[in-house]
């Protein structure tokens, strides 16, 4: 179990914050409008109104205590820049940030912080690879090439073989696992017969990926 | 190759359109701002100003090209419904829309769209996991606690045999594949080697993976 402080309460501020709190943590949560304070009060271990670009306001907060801080202010560039600044100066190690521009990144790391965040940005790729695979529930990049992929079975391929499914890829693609319901098998054989609402993990590149697209559908 | 449309084109709407064309696919993008279509015009299939609210505007648009249409219209709700609907009255099949708060995600499920976005969410989520084991470089959740996770070996554990980095789990999570460089190895032995910048993809519970965070760091 770990402290965590997250500056900044909006949408993507609070949805960190709570997870980290349903992962075990204890979270601080700062932000100017009282507003959002008292809507969130409950929900976190601790709940500070300030402005958090004035250093002398943060230094109150025991940032000691945090494994890290996350820096979640939104379209206020300015804003999140002195509050970065003002971390940096009180010493903080572990400084995590949202950043909402080229720009805002390129300031950021000139600061020296440990991670620069573009939730649109991230999501807009995720969403465009989820178009383009449709059959992929979701995926690993590993670099060079090769992707892990999870894909749901559908209706169109119960009781279809996985080697019926690879077709040409048997002995290229990998097969990693299959989850049914609780229950995960490895090391799977051509005969395996695949089952709705299966999840299969395989490892290839993004053409052996195309070519699979079709004959999952 | 398949042609999509996204309207609205902030962060999050072009950042799926590039990607769509990294992809190999085409995109007409949409906005009703005659400053946003300049600055993308050389990077989209097609760009088109229109305001995506006006049903007849809309029309001139041939929705039957498209695979899916993708309504990034961010912060005005009511501009991002009333196109939705628009959408909806022309017939259109595949509509992925970005919702901003919950309310806007109850009323777009009561319109019936084929999947609702969240991005600031979604990472928010991410972000907290990351912070929490930040051994884990990415991961896959697949249901009953069951977790698909993506660790690159530090320099620490290099030479380290993976039967000493699983210890007590050796026989009950699952070692799925290793990467390095591009060379893949899966069937990996108790005595495999471990080297820094490898990356190990191990299948298992949340409770398995806390055993293993300090065993990786
Ligand atoms: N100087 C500051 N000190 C503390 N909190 C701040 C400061 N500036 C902005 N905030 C808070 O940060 C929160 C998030 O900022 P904002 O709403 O601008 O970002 P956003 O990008 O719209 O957020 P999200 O996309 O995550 O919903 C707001 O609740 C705001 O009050
Ligand atoms: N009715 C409309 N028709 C077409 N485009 C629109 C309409 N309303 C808004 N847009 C466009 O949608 C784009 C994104 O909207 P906005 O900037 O409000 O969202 P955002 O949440 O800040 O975006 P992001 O977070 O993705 O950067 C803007 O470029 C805006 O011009």
């Amino acid at each position: 179990m770990a402290h965590f402080t997250v500056i900044g309460l909006g949408r993507f501020g609070i949805a960190a914050s709570l997870e980290l709190i349903h992962l075990g943590h204890t979270v601080t949560g700062v932000d100017r409008d009282s507003k959002v304070i008292e809507k969130y009060v409950e929900d976190l271990t601790q709940a500070i109104i300030c402005d958090s670009t004035d250093e002398n306001a943060l230094r109150e907060l025991d940032f000691a205590q945090s494994e890290a801080v996350l820096v979640a202010i939104g379209e206020d560039m300015q804003s999140s820049l002195l509050c970065t600044l003002a971390l940096k100066n009180l010493g903080v190690g572990q400084i995590w940030v949202k950043a909402t521009t080229k720009a805002h990144h390129t300031i950021l790391s000139k600061l020296g912080v440990q991670r620069i965040i573009h939730p649109e940005e991230e999501i807009g790729v995720r969403v465009a690879q989820a178009l383009n695979y449709p059959m992929v529930n979701n995926y690993l990049p590993l670099g060079h090439g090769l992707y892990v992929v999870e894909i749901h079975i559908k209706q169109t391929r119960h009781d279809n073989s996985l080697g019926q499914i690879l077709g040409e890829l048997k002995a290229s693609i990998k097969t990693l696992l299959l989850k049914r319901d609780e229950q995960l098998f490895t090391e799977l054989a051509s005969d395996f017969l695949l089952k709705k609402q299966d999840i299969l993990l395989l490892c290839g590149t993004r053409s052996e990926l195309k070519y699979l697209a079709p004959r999952l559908a």
